[in-house]
């Protein structure tokens, strides 16, 4: 049968910064083809298809929280992939290969992780599950 | 289709929705 996707509303103009992506205007709706946890989503306005990052984009049907992980403040332990430098006051930055523990999986690809004392936003995509302890 | 994302990490949320949020 035909396969339903998920209808999401754009929040906020986006602008592509790469081929691969998709641009669209605060309130076009698109369709969700596929959501990657690192905070991109695969959609289709009208014609187009491409990614989006998932915080520009909330359901039709009002906050979505069903999907959302609960935090865990014990930590799932993981390791950085990529050096990354903080840009906004609430990131962490860190090395590649630093470990760190995972409190919280956000669907726009922002975790919240934990780092000794330090606890901020840093990107999914620059992590990985490391399964050892620290 | 080959669908690979972006190799960027995508943007935080944009500025609005964080007053929002917070």
């Amino acid at each position: 049968g035909p396969i339903i996707l998920q209808s999401y509303r754009v929040i906020a103009d986006y602008e592509k910064n790469s081929k691969s992506e998709l641009a669209a205007k605060n309130g076009d709706v698109v369709e969700i083809v596929e959501k990657s946890e690192n905070g991109w989503w695969f959609c289709q306005l009208r014609n187009k298809r491409g990614w989006m990052p998932a915080a520009y984009l909330e359901p039709l049907d009002g906050p979505d929280e069903s999907e959302e992980q609960d935090p865990n403040y014990e930590g799932d332990l993981h390791i950085t992939t990529k050096d990354y430098s903080g840009e906004l006051d609430d990131e962490l930055s860190l090395q590649e290969g630093e470990n760190v523990e995972v409190i919280h999986k956000l669907l726009d690809g922002w975790w919240v992780v934990r780092k000794g004392s330090i606890t901020g936003y840093f990107p999914a995509m620059y992590l990985q599950k490391s399964g050892e302890t620290a | 289709t080959i669908k690979r994302p972006p190799e960027n990490p995508p943007p935080r949320p944009p500025a609005e929705v964080r007053r929002k949020q917070a």
